[in-house]
C-alpha cells in the first residue's frame, strides 16, 4: 500500500549526485527508518530527543559504481573479480558515506544532565565499498 | 561518543550481557568494540545494574528548554557566535549546609566534577538559582554575590581563589519561577581547568534594596528565603573529541575527501578499455 511504500521508500535524491531514475531500481540507495530510544533501551539516558531516524543504506552496487557513488577504486576492482574472476570473492556493499550530527539531553549516572551534539549520528549519503 | 567507561561500568558491562543489543552486537566487534559502541552497550545492559540518580524536574525542564533553542541556534546559517558549544552540563550540588539571616545567605557547597573529560574545554560556567515564588508579591534587589574556593584541609591554609559579582533580581507578579544566571566562569576557569573531580565552594550572597521606585510605591527587597534553594553548576564546553560535532572541523579532517588524482586516471583507462576490442592489437 502507499503507506508501506512510503516506509520503505528512498529518501529522495540521498546521493546528490545521482541521475533520477524514472523507473525502481534496488540499487543502492539511503532508507528512512524511525526508532525510538525506548527500543534502543537507552530512554533512560537519552531524555530527548524521544525519536530518531538514523536512516541506513540497502542495494545492490551498480557496475558504473564510481560515477553514481564516488567509489574507489578498490571497490571497482572488486566487483570486477567478483564478476568475471572468483564469485566467492563478495560484491561490493552499499554503506553510508557522509553523516549527519544529533543533539541529545543525556541523564548522566550521577544525576547531572548534559546537552551533547555527537557526530555521525544520521547516514545523509550511501557509496559502494 | 557516549561516556567513557569508568571502571565500575566496565565490569557491569563485561558481565554476562542478557540485552539483546548487546547479544546482536558483541559477536560480530568481540574485542574491537569500539569506545562509541561500548559506552552504548553498556548503558543498554547497565539499565538495570545501579541504581541511576534523577535530577529534580525543574532543573530537567530547564534543560529542554536549552535544548530547543540550542537546536533553533545551530540550524541557522548565521548562527550567532555565542553558540560554539557542543556541550553544556547541569550539575547539582552535592552536599550542603546554609546559614541565612534577612538580608544575606551563606552557603557551603559542592559540586561532582567526575563527568567533565579531559577533552571538555570550559567556555562558560554559571550559577543557577531557581527561585520559587508566590505570583502576589513583586520585588526587585541589588544582590552581591561572593564565592570563594574551599580548599581542604590539607591544602593550603587560607584560599587564595575569591570572587565577586553584583547582579539584579526582579520579579513581576505573575511570575511563579525565577531563574536567575551568575556568571562565574573568570573564577571558575582556573579551577576547572586543573581537572579537579570535586569543587568546594563558599558562598556568601548579599541583596539590599532596590532603591527603585515602581508605580509610586518602594519595591520590597527580594525575601532570602528563596535563596534557600542552592544554585546549580551550569557549564557550557566545547568537547573537542572525535565523537562530539565540531562546528570548525581541523583542516584535516576534510582533507580526506578530496577525490585522488590515481582515480581519475585509473577510470580514463577502464573508460577506454572498455570501448570495444582492442582490433586485434595485443600490448605486452
Amino acid at each position: 500500500s502507499k503507506r508501506d511504500a512510503a516506509v520503505t521508500s528512498p529518501v529522495a535524491n540521498p546521493t546528490a549526485h545521482s541521475p533520477r531514475y524514472d523507473f525502481p531500481t534496488d540499487d543502492c540507495e539511503l532508507y528512512d527508518f524511525r526508532v525510538s530510544f525506548s527500543q534502543l533501551k537507552l530512554d533512560h539516558w537519552i531524555i530527548a530527543p524521544q525519536k530518531y531516524n538514523p536512516r541506513y543504506c540497502k542495494g545492490i552496487c551498480p557496475r558504473a559504481m564510481q560515477s553514481i557513488y564516488g567509489s574507489p577504486v578498490h571497490t571497482i576492482v572488486q566487483n570486477i573479480i567478483y564478476e568475471q574472476l572468483d564469485s566467492s570473492v563478495p560484491r561490493p556493499s552499499c554503506v553510508p558515506s557522509e553523516y549527519k550530527p544529533l543533539s541529545v539531553l543525556i541523564i548522566e549516572s550521577d544525576g547531572s544532565i548534559a546537552y551533547k551534539e555527537y557526530e555521525e549520528m544520521i547516514a545523509t549519503k550511501c557509496t559502494c565499498r | 561518543l557516549f561516556p567513557h567507561a569508568s571502571p565500575a561500568e566496565a565490569a557491569a558491562a563485561t558481565a554476562v550481557p542478557d540485552e539483546p543489543l548487546v547479544d546482536s552486537v558483541m559477536p560480530y566487534y568481540g574485542s574491537r568494540l569500539s569506545l562509541k559502541l561500548k559506552a552504548l552497550s553498556e548503558q543498554s545492559v547497565g539499565r538495570e545494574a545501579r541504581p541511576r540518580l534523577r535530577p529534580e524536574s525543574r532543573y530537567v525542564r530547564y534543560m529542554k528548554r536549552l535544548y530547543k533553542i540550542s537546536l533553533k541556534q545551530g540550524r541557522r546559517p548565521d548562527r550567532s557566535a555565542s553558540h560554539v558549544y557542543n556541550t553544556v552540563r547541569l550539575i547539582a550540588p552535592r552536599d550542603e549546609c546554609l546559614e541565612r539571616s534577612e538580608e544575606s545567605s551563606m552557603q557551603d557547597l559542592s559540586y561532582s566534577l567526575d563527568r567533565v573529560r579531559a577533552q571538555e574545554q570550559l567556555l562558560k560556567s554559571i550559577l543557577l538559582y531557581s527561585l520559587d515564588k508566590d505570583q502576589a508579591t513583586s520585588f526587585a534587589s541589588l544582590c552581591n554575590l561572593d564565592v570563594k574556593e574551599q580548599e581542604h584541609a590539607g591544602q593550603k591554609l587560607c584560599s587564595t581563589m575569591h570572587h565577586s559579582v553584583s547582579f539584579r533580581v526582579r520579579s513581576e507578579k505573575r511570575s511563579r519561577r525565577i531563574w536567575v544566571e551568575i556568571d562565574v566562569t573568570t573564577f571558575l576557569h582556573p579551577i576547572i581547568r586543573s581537572q579537579k573531580k570535586e569543587i568546594h565552594l563558599l558562598i556568601n550572597l548579599t541583596c539590599a534594596e532596590n532603591g527603585e521606585e515602581v508605580g509610586g510605591s518602594q519595591e520590597r527587597r527580594v525575601p532570602m528565603e528563596l535563596f534557600l534553594r542552592s544554585p546549580s553548576l551550569l557549564l557550557y564546553l566545547n568537547d573537542t573529541s572525535e565523537v562530539a560535532y565540531q562546528r570548525w572541523p581541523s583542516s584535516a579532517r576534510s582533507e580526506s575527501l578530496r577525490p585522488s588524482l590515481v582515480m581519475n586516471n585509473f577510470l580514463s583507462l577502464l573508460k577506454s578499455k572498455q570501448k570495444g576490442p582492442m582490433h586485434g592489437r595485443r600490448r605486452p
